[in-house]
């Protein structure tokens, strides 16, 4: 999966 | 993790303590809505179901576990609290929150990254959480004066979006990820319906006057 940078939030 | 990022998970983080601190100090939950906070727990399990699936960190773990269990505490105490439960406002707390929770589950469907669970009720709950705040700022405008730790508490939920936002701008410059659009247009959304009430909050604090929002 590519990354992803808002599922990294809350 | 950058210095907006973080000021804005310890705002979110210091709203749920303030209003922790109201219930348990006062045992009361009078100026509270009840329909936001039922909302807000629903944000946070639907947003949080990857708990099961994907880990990013220990940090990331422990704060959704935190929103999850003091959402639902929230909603326990209001509900079920012999005491704390005389105090809620239930005649002013009339706003139909079944239609936001309707209305952004239709969105989701409609406007989704990936046809998949997982993604639909990830936007679910960024457009719920959007609106989630509009119970809540109802139930003040009725009941006009707003108490001190109540006054804080909204104050910090809407701070959060806020420190999300510039956030994101940051990430964008320096890490070339723009990050999805649904957060992005949502977060602003969301951060403009506090506009009126940061409005009321500043004026009360320059003026050193009890917050009163206008009719």
């Amino acid at each position: 999966a590519e990354p992803n940078s808002v599922k990294d939030e809350l | 993790m950058n210095i907006f990022r973080l000021a804005g998970d310890l705002t979110h983080l210091i709203s749920i303590l303030v209003l922790l601190l109201k219930i348990y100090a006062t045992k009361s939950c009078s100026g509270i809505s009840l329909k936001t906070q039922e909302l807000y727990a629903l944000v946070f399990l639907a947003r949080y179901l990857d708990l099961f699936t994907d880990f990013v960190s220990v940090y990331n773990t422990v704060m959704k576990l935190v929103f999850i269990g003091s959402s639902l505490a929230i909603v326990w105490c209001m509900r079920m609290h012999r005491i704390v439960k005389r105090s809620y406002n239930r005649e002013l707390d009339t706003f139909r929150h079944y239609f936001l929770v309707a209305g952004s589950f239709v969105l989701a469907l409609v406007v989704h990254e990936k046809f998949t669970l997982q993604e639909i009720f990830w936007a679910f709950s960024i457009y719920l959480e959007a609106v989630a705040i509009l119970p809540q700022l109802v139930l003040l405008q009725r009941s006009g004066n707003v108490d001190n730790l109540t006054g804080q508490y909204v104050f910090f939920l809407g701070a959060y979006r806020a420190f999300y936002i510039l956030n994101w701008i940051y990430r964008y410059f320096t890490e070339q990820r723009f990050g999805r659009w649904i957060s992005w247009i949502s977060g602003l959304v969301q951060t403009a319906l506090y506009a009126d009430f940061f409005y009321y909050y500043f004026m009360s604090w320059k003026n050193n006057a009890k917050l009163q929002l206008p009719a």
